[in-house]
């Protein structure tokens, strides 16, 4: 996955995500594709939950699938989740679980939790720092004024790191794919580098869901993996999901 | 090898917006979810327009673990575990999956595994 927020020049605050998903799950060598990622495609849905006819979150989704990785509370905050990996993942989580050590939440259901109940992009933030999880993940967030994007980095018990924009001569955008920040991504897997290049050169003067999207749908960034492109403006109250595909010559991920 | 340059990279995109092309492969449809219904009916009118392509997921997941686990064993006793699973999921959770697994015709305990799939695979 590839998430961004990212601020332009007069304060207002742009997010938008590749949504990659079924790595190793079943090669079609016929189409030269992933057989999970082909079959998530037709299965995304862009869902406007309401209550008394009054939206309360809108999400981009999977059918069947009741928590959250993409969403926004319109006109307070954007949330996007990217995958993180690691040693101590998300099957200690479950066993843990299964053995009744039930205080941890499943990411998905925290993630809906959030765009449901949480009031504000504070309120959000401190729900996503501090709830323990099941699994390792990066929570994106976005807000509705300067300042208000991060990028959350959580193992199972613990904030491990929050990346903030625009704060203390913070970055103008934040970026995050499958990696620690602060760290190198994989080197046979860095769509970071190349996805800074292209930010890097639109600038906060020239920033917009358009010009975002011409980053997202730049190789590699956009591979085999991607099902979907997501754009979300918080003040507008607009999300857009795309449903997107990497013709050959593509990288598999 | 490993450091060569990416031979499938490309120069940033200009002017990609709206969406056309031989990479676009269409807008995901809009559906409204009635917080106001049962937990168990929120999916329903989804889930109805969406089954045939659910599942033929939860078979296409169902086939890599067997690929795995050639003898059917390991794959019967995680969707049996999985069943068990669903009890211990919280309000409002629980009650959809079960209304999902319910209004696709598809075992409970495929739903589940499609909803705690990230857990699974996270390491």
């Amino acid at each position: 996955c590839t998430s961004i927020v990212a601020e332009d020049k007069t304060g207002k605050l742009y997010h938008a995500r590749n949504l990659d998903f079924g790595l190793f799950l079943g090669w079609d060598v016929k189409n030269s594709s992933w057989t999970i990622t082909e079959e998530l495609r037709p299965l995304t849905v862009s869902l406007d939950f309401q209550r008394n006819n009054k939206t309360v979150f809108k999400s981009s989704n999977f059918a069947g699938y009741v928590g959250m990785v993409s969403g926004m509370k319109p006109g307070i905050f954007s949330l996007t989740m990217n995958e993180r990996f690691s040693i101590d993942g998300g099957y200690i989580g479950i066993f843990q679980w299964i053995l009744g050590k039930r205080d941890g939440m499943w990411m998905g259901f925290l993630t809906r939790a959030v765009l449901e109940n949480s009031t504000s992009y504070e309120d959000a933030k401190d729900q996503l720092t501090k709830t323990k999880l099941l699994a390792p993940a990066y929570f994106i967030l976005g807000g509705n004024r300067t300042g208000q994007g991060c990028v959350i980095t959580r193992s199972r018990l613990s904030t491990l790191d929050i990346w903030n924009i625009n704060t203390n001569g913070g970055p103008w955008y934040v970026l995050e794919t499958n990696y620690d920040h602060w760290e190198d991504p994989f080197v046979l897997d860095d769509r970071r580098t190349p996805a800074r290049r292209c930010m890097d050169r639109i600038t906060p003067e020239n920033i917009s869901l358009p010009t975002i999207f011409d980053v997202l749908t730049t190789k590699p960034v956009l591979n085999k993996l991607t099902v979907s492109t997501t754009l979300i403006s918080v003040t507008d109250s607009r999300i857009e999901t795309y449903l997107l595909g990497c013709p050959d010559p593509c990288n598999p991920w | 090898a490993v450091l060569a340059k990416d031979p499938y990279a490309e120069e940033c995109r200009n002017e990609s917006y709206p969406p056309s092309g031989p990479r676009f492969k269409g807008n995901a449809p809009v559906y409204i979810i009635n917080l106001d219904l049962p937990p168990s009916k929120r999916w329903d009118q989804l889930i109805n327009d969406k089954k045939v392509q659910l599942k033929t997921l939860t078979d296409t997941m169902r086939g890599i673990m067997t690929a795995f686990f050639p003898s059917g064993k390991v794959v019967h006793i995680l969707e049996k575990e999985l069943t068990l699973l669903s009890a211990t999921l919280p309000y409002p959770f629980r009650e959809e999956i079960e209304g999902i697994a319910k209004a696709s015709g598809i075992p409970l305990g495929e739903i589940v595994m499609f909803n705690v799939f990230y857990e699974i695979f996270t390491v």
